[in-house]
Formats: C-alpha cells, structure tokens, sequence
C-alpha cells in the first residue's frame, strides 16, 4: 500500500504545472525515500528529474516501492480540482491499476476523492553522470524567467557566457539582437535576491529558448534557480524546494541538450 | 547554424 499525506497541497499543483508541458507521461517511482519522477520529452532534447522527499510529507507510507504511471494531462487536469489550501493524499494499493487523489479543505468541512486509471509505462531509466559543473550560477527564479521571456522576443536560442565578472545572456534573429548582463552580487543581504557566480572555467553555450521557458514554469516553487554548465555537456537547471526552515523536501531538476556548431 | 543536441548522446539508459 502506498500513501502519502501532503499538508501543503499546493505545492503537488505547482509541481504538476512545471512539468505538464514538457512530458505527456511518465512515473512516479515511490519508495521509502519518496517519490521521484524521470522522464524525457518526446524530442529527447530536455529531461525532467523531480524527488519529493518522504520527509516533507505529513504522513508516508510505502510498503513496497512501485512505480505509478501516469498520464500527466489526466493528473494535472485532477490537480486543478484541488484548492491551494487543500490537503492533498495520495494513494494506490500495491497491484493498484488506480491511483487515488483525496483532497481536504483545511476546516476539514470539504473531502473530495478522485481515482484515475494507471498506465503501464516501460520504466526507462536514465543514468545522469554527476558532473563537476565548470560554472554554477545561482540567481532569483523571477530574474531568470524575465531574461527567457524577453529574450525570446529576439530569437529561438540563447548564448549564455559565464566568466568570473558575471554572467550574459545574449539572442539574436531577424528583429535584432540583445544581451542581459548580470553582474555577480556584491553584499546582498537578501540571499535569494543575489545573483552568485561560481565560476571554475569560463563557459559559453547555446540553448534553445523554448525548452528554457517550459523549465521556467517551476518558478513558483523556488525564489531561486540554479543553472550549471560545461562546455558540450546539458545544463542543468535546479528549483530546490525547501520548507519555511529551509529544510530539502525535495527538488525539480531540468536538463537540456546544447545547440552546437553544425 | 547550430544544431540541436539530443540527450542520447550524453545520458544512457540504465
């Protein structure tokens, strides 16, 4: 049997909608540790790897680990039936064909419960080699997802330069061309307003906008994002998702291929 | 021009 207790249920919402629009379906593999999800776009040009930890769950309970596939469509489309405020749980028995969605209004005074078919998805796992990243930036969720909008006004890709005074963000197309340059912060006393270079070579890169600004939809989860890169490897785009304390209840973790010379 | 990457050739299967 498996079932967890989210309290903040909203936080389920805005997890589905970052993921909805980039993957059609994929599984939720549950164990003791929590629940993870892994899959690739259809184009197998982004990939999406989420966790939410066991211990940010009010209460969890996994007998045994299963995978639950999903259609995300379905699921978001059930996750919009919940209000922000709700409590949300999740269950599905161990040979479940169904998984079951119970949402409580915080008065306790609302309980609806929707169950939706599961899908047999082959489980294709993906092995992602950890990288000592040649350049990390850490900067405010907003300030990145206002570079990828703006910038898409002027073309499909974006060069992104990182040397150790900052970093630039540069589009170019018919329109024109622009660059964003931010500098690295100096004493901010707003952690998650700073922009942070750690930069251990200079790398230059070029990716396609349009999977940016599907990756983008996960700012509501985090105040911050963190992208890494080396040269000819995929970038990886990182909302943590930690609690009032700053604690990990998990993360949403993008990658994407790089555009490069023909 | 440049060429879109996929991530075949970077991440292998399990």
């Amino acid at each position: 049997m498996f079932e967890a207790r989210l309290v903040e249920g909203s936080l389920l919402k805005k997890v589905m909608e970052s993921i909805k629009d980039l993957l059609n379906e994929a599984s939720w593999d549950c164990s003791g540790n929590g629940m993870c999800l892994q899959a690739m776009d259809s184009s197998h040009v982004a990939l999406v790897s989420l966790m939410l930890k066991s211990d940010g769950f009010e209460n969890y309970r996994c007998d045994r680990s299963i995978s639950l596939g999903i259609n995300l469509a379905s699921m978001s489309k059930i996750l919009k039936c919940a209000s922000n405020d709700d409590i949300i749980t999740i269950r599905a028995e161990d040979d479940a064909d169904a998984i079951t969605f119970m949402f409580e209004s915080p008065k306790q005074d609302r309980v609806s419960d929707y169950e939706m078919k599961l899908m047999n998805l082959d489980t294709e796992h993906l092995g992602i080699p950890d990288t000592e990243y040649a350049c990390v930036i850490k900067m405010p969720s907003g300030e990145f997802s206002r570079i990828c909008r703006d910038l898409s006004v002027l073309g499909d890709s974006v060069i992104i330069c990182c040397t150790k005074d900052g970093v630039r963000f540069s589009a170019k197309g018919d329109l024109g061309n622009g660059n964003i340059k931010l500098a690295q912060s100096a004493n901010v006393d707003k952690e998650e307003e700073a922009v942070v270079v750690d930069m251990r070579e200079a790398v230059t890169l070029t990716f396609s906008l349009r999977y940016l600004n599907f990756f983008t939809k996960a700012a509501p989860l985090s105040s911050q994002v963190s992208l890494s890169m080396s040269e000819d490897v995929p970038l990886m785009v990182e909302y943590k998702i930690n609690d009032k304390e700053g604690d990990s209840k998990g993360y949403v973790r993008y990658y994407l291929a790089p555009k490069i010379e023909d | 021009t440049k060429v879109q990457k996929t991530l075949d050739t970077f991440f292998f299967f399990d």
